[in-house]
């Protein structure tokens, strides 16, 4: 109760979301083409610790819950990650999108939700190409339902949480057309 | 307009997701 979104705010969600994936679709070349920080190794496909540590940094990995470094102002990718940018996730192949849908979904299954998570899990669902290998299928729907576990036992009304647990279950059931999974208003 | 100049940001996707996230508020 009071958790669920309404019609329109799910709408509207999956009208930006096409909109996202059509910028996407049309401009991944460019991406692709563009040089990426020396910094930046994306892991091997089948190195499934070092993508859930390339996407969710090591501080989140290791379960350290360390807020600030004092001894270095500038953003360190390898403690918190690095975000899902167009220049990193356009080099990414179906499979390797999938394959890495998989570890983060897994990690998940286990794992508290961070913003980290929430943001890596929207890019790939962005990347995943329409229409869906039964393995992808399989996939989201098991993470709309771990997103739906989540938010029953969320106690807190943290907000940014719930918000972000709603906006996967929408995109998976009503974008991917998984309707059963759907919140009805 | 917006659409074109949203195709040449590399952080579209993460601003993407962090506005959609605060456009839900709990009732």
């Amino acid at each position: 109760e009071g958790y669920s979104p309404t019609l329109k705010w799910q709408q509207q969600q999956v009208a930006d979301f096409s909109a996202v994936r059509q910028s996407l679709s049309k401009h991944r070349n460019y991406w692709q083409s563009q040089n990426l920080d020396s910094n930046v190794i994306m892991p091997q496909s089948e190195d499934e610790e070092g993508w859930k540590k390339f996407c969710l940094g090591e501080r989140v990995y290791s379960g350290i819950d360390e807020q600030s470094d004092n001894e270095n102002l500038g953003i360190n990718y390898i403690k918190v990650g690095f975000p899902p940018l167009l220049s990193i996730v356009s080099r990414m192949s179906q499979a390797t999108v999938t394959t890495v849908l998989e570890y983060l979904i897994s990690w998940f299954g286990e794992k508290k939700f961070t913003p980290e998570l929430g943001r890596w899990l929207y890019a790939l669902l962005a990347c995943l190409e329409k229409p869906l290998l039964p393995e992808a299928h399989s996939l989201i729907r098991q993470l709309a339902r771990r997103c739906s576990e989540v938010r029953v036992l969320e106690e807190n009304k943290n907000e940014e949480l719930i918000s972000a647990l709603n906006l996967i279950i929408c995109l998976v059931s009503r974008y991917f057309d998984q309707r059963d999974l759907a919140d009805e208003p | 307009q917006n659409e074109d100049s949203d195709a040449w940001d590399d952080s579209v996707l993460i601003k993407a997701y962090d506005k959609a996230v605060a456009s839900f508020k709990t009732a």
